[in-house]
């Protein structure tokens, strides 16, 4: 992992609970220090000026959904995100998925789940419970839509929509 | 993350107005 990658990955707060959605008494918790390690990291990214997404749940935190941004060549991209929570969580990490990309690239499973590198999986196994959604945006959204991006946009596959003006 | 004070919809609110 490069240096400023790793500056980033340890100024995101770990998480202290072991808890998945279906657990009724623990879950709540989880789910506050999800939010905590969510907001710091947003708020990490908008001093770096590097802010480059934002995500929201359902009301259980069952279902997450945002939006990410890439600037190529001086233009901004957007996308939608999507995720569920696991039962298997945070044993199980989540799967993020950028459904406007589905069946666009190589590099993402059936209902536009991206494919992450080799190193994500023992890392977060590694890691559990300490690691959660903040990290995994940091060390499966970051770095996969870095590499796969300005490709998409080189071949045409992505292309940038100017944002309608009211 | 440190203890907080501040109950889950706080911290949702908080996320939205970032």
């Amino acid at each position: 992992m490069d240096e400023t990658s790793k500056k980033t990955l340890s100024s995101i707060p770990l998480l202290k609970t072991k808890a998945g959605p279906r657990d009724k008494d623990l879950w709540p918790q989880r789910l506050k220090e999800e939010y905590q390690a969510l907001i710091q990291y947003v708020q990490n990214n908008k001093a770096a000026d590097n802010d480059w997404f934002r995500l929201e749940s359902n009301k259980e935190g069952t279902r997450w959904f945002g939006k990410c941004w890439f600037i190529h060549n001086l233009l901004k991209y957007e996308f939608d995100i999507e995720f569920d929570v696991p039962v298997t969580y945070p044993a199980t990490a989540v799967e993020i998925a950028l459904p406007e990309l589905d069946g666009k690239t190589a590099k993402m499973y059936r209902g536009g789940k991206i494919c992450l590198s080799d190193h994500f999986k023992p890392l977060w196994a590694r890691n559990v419970p300490k690691f959660g959604i903040a990290h995994a945006m940091a060390l499966g959204l970051g770095p996969w839509l870095a590499v796969e991006i300005p490709d998409l946009i080189e071949k045409g596959i992505v292309t940038y929509k100017e944002k309608s003006t009211q | 993350v440190e203890d907080t004070q501040a109950s889950l919809d706080e911290l949702m609110a908080q996320m939205k107005n970032i």
